[in-house]
């Protein structure tokens, strides 16, 4: 008693088949095994429910579940591709993925553009970007003029807004992106890569090979 | 100065974008 076997620890919900993630990603088994231990930190912290809940993701990102952040719930959205409230085990290995340091722009490029299409109307939309950039003056407690705001999202605009339709469309942001990839820094996590570094209890008792 | 901010450039520095927060220990 007390001792938890890895076998039960496999059976939490959500969990789902290392070798399958491994296929379908950029990461190892062994990588995908740590990742697990990851996830299973996060989605036991709160809710012992072996799935991952909002509360539990702030918790993660800020060291306080009660932190509300606009961007932070984007990526939890993302993040839950079935839609159910909970990111579970095959979600987050699959969302990290577009974080490796080897996933093509391309796909760091497609993600950013559906996290700032706030609405999911296929375009970013001028009331959108205000709407994030009074977020992060917000989280970073710098205050501007609406004036200033205006100025901000008014530049963005001539730069990224080619057809001048008043709307960043996918095409556009992926040719301004492209043109800025400072941009997209914050889409890649150059942790994915020592992930089994991070976390290498597991990789030493699962007995996983590649 | 406002006008050679780019709003993309600013919000992507997010606390709400730091997954790498998610591998502190």
């Amino acid at each position: 008693m007390g001792c938890v076997s890895s076998k039960q620890l496999k059976r939490d919900k959500g969990y789902e088949d290392p070798n399958i993630l491994a296929k379908e990603t950029t990461f190892s088994v062994n990588e995908v095994e740590a990742l697990f231990q990851l996830y299973k930190k996060i989605s036991h912290s709160i809710i012992k429910d072996g799935l991952i809940h909002k509360e539990e993701f702030q918790l993660a990102l800020f060291r306080n579940s009660n932190q509300k952040n606009l961007f932070a719930d984007r990526i939890f959205d993302l993040f839950d591709l079935k839609r159910n409230g909970v990111i579970e085990f095959g979600e987050f290995v699959r969302s990290l993925n577009i974080f490796h340091p080897d996933t093509p722009m391309a796909e760091k490029i497609a993600f950013a553009f559906r996290l700032y299409d706030l609405r999911g109307t296929g375009f970013i939309e001028r009331e959108e970007l205000k709407e994030m950039v009074l977020a992060i003056l917000n989280e970073s407690e710098l205050i501007l003029s609406d004036d200033a705001v205006e100025q901000i999202v008014d530049q963005t605009f001539k730069q990224a807004d080619m057809n001048e339709d008043g709307k960043i469309d996918f095409e556009e942001w992926k040719a301004f992106a492209s043109k800025n990839p400072a941009l997209l820094k914050n889409m890649t996590l150059p942790y994915l890569k020592d992930i089994t570094m991070a976390f290498p209890s597991f990789v030493l008792n699962s007995g996983a090979s590649d | 100065r406002p006008e050679s901010m780019n709003a993309f450039a600013l919000i992507s520095r997010s606390q709400g974008f730091n997954l790498g927060n998610l591998f502190e220990k």
